[in-house]
């Protein structure tokens, strides 16, 4: 819903590569994630959230550590 | 547990598919482990419609969002029946839900058990193991920039708000990880998956955890 233009998809390139100089500039091993562009590069954050992330939150009972059951109600 | 395990290696997971510009991931991730969830029990490796679940899943928002657990629990409750992807294959937006007769065939959610693994990753291993592909909610939104290797830091287990499946694990090397695989098309990541560090609940991983029984 926002106004496709060039200037705002360059403005948005910008931001991306500022971030990824960012994400990769910590110290890491070889294994750790690397980050740069990709078909979302063009995209602001607030755009690719509300585009790409449509889950909603969903709270699940913790899962009963080994060993552990539930101690049944005694009066 | 193996040091590495990986449901595509036993041919129950289907190539990762694109949700394009519908924000749909809770729908794909749940109609991916229903086809695996089929495909271990020997059925076919058949796509099913994740458009089918978005138009008719009335609990949630269809591409402007959803949660995975709910089109679960709707699934259950109406023993719907998923139907094959080329039946009724999608569109990536919104639209009325479409009704098949009884005799249409299809995969039905028999149950589902979903938990909080957080602290205990093992157990969600084993969990993936004894189940099958997992589906997760996750903080996805340093993935915008993602290339490839482990993530392991920028990636909190703050707001969940993407819905993915992990089909695997591997702790070979340095740094555990999962196999999780996303619905942004093959482009993304490698080959469509994300490498996420086993251990220590990154991008919320092991917050909302559930398995899928057909």
């Amino acid at each position: 819903t926002w106004p496709w233009s060039p200037q705002r998809e360059a403005a948005a390139l910008r931001e991306s590569l500022n971030r990824h100089r960012y994400l990769n500039s910590f110290p890491h091993d070889n294994s750790t994630a690397f980050y740069g562009v990709n078909q979302f590069s063009y995209l602001f954050p607030e755009e690719f959230k509300a585009l790409y992330l449509g889950s909603k939150p969903a709270w699940a009972p913790r899962y009963p550590a080994k060993g552990q059951t539930p101690i049944p109600n005694v009066s | 547990l193996p040091l590495r395990f990986d449901w595509r290696d036993k041919h129950v997971v289907n190539h990762v598919r694109n949700q394009k510009m519908c924000g749909g991931c809770w729908a794909f991730s749940v109609v991916s482990a229903v086809e695996s969830a089929g495909a271990i029990q020997g059925k076919p490796l058949d796509y099913l419609s994740v458009q089918q679940v978005i138009d008719c899943s009335f609990n949630n928002y269809g591409c402007r969002g959803g949660s995975p657990l709910g089109a679960l629990s709707w699934l259950n409750e109406t023993q719907l029946k998923l139907v094959a992807d080329s039946q009724y294959p999608f569109k990536a937006e919104n639209g009325l839900c479409r009704y098949f007769p009884p005799s249409q065939s299809g995969v039905s959610v028999k149950g589902f058990s979903a938990y909080d693994f957080s602290n205990q990753e093992d157990e969600m291993a084993r969990a993936l193991l004894s189940f099958g592909p997992l589906v997760v909610i996750v903080d996805a939104v340093s993935w915008q920039d993602y290339l490839g290797g482990i993530i392991q830091h920028h990636c909190s287990s703050g707001e969940a708000n993407h819905a993915v499946l992990i089909t695997g694990f591997d702790k070979t090397g340095n740094t555990p990880y999962w196999m999780v695989r996303n619905s942004w098309g093959n482009s993304w990541g490698i080959e469509g998956y994300a490498h996420v560090k086993m251990g220590g609940n990154v991008c919320g991983i092991a917050d909302s955890v559930a398995a899928v029984f057909v």
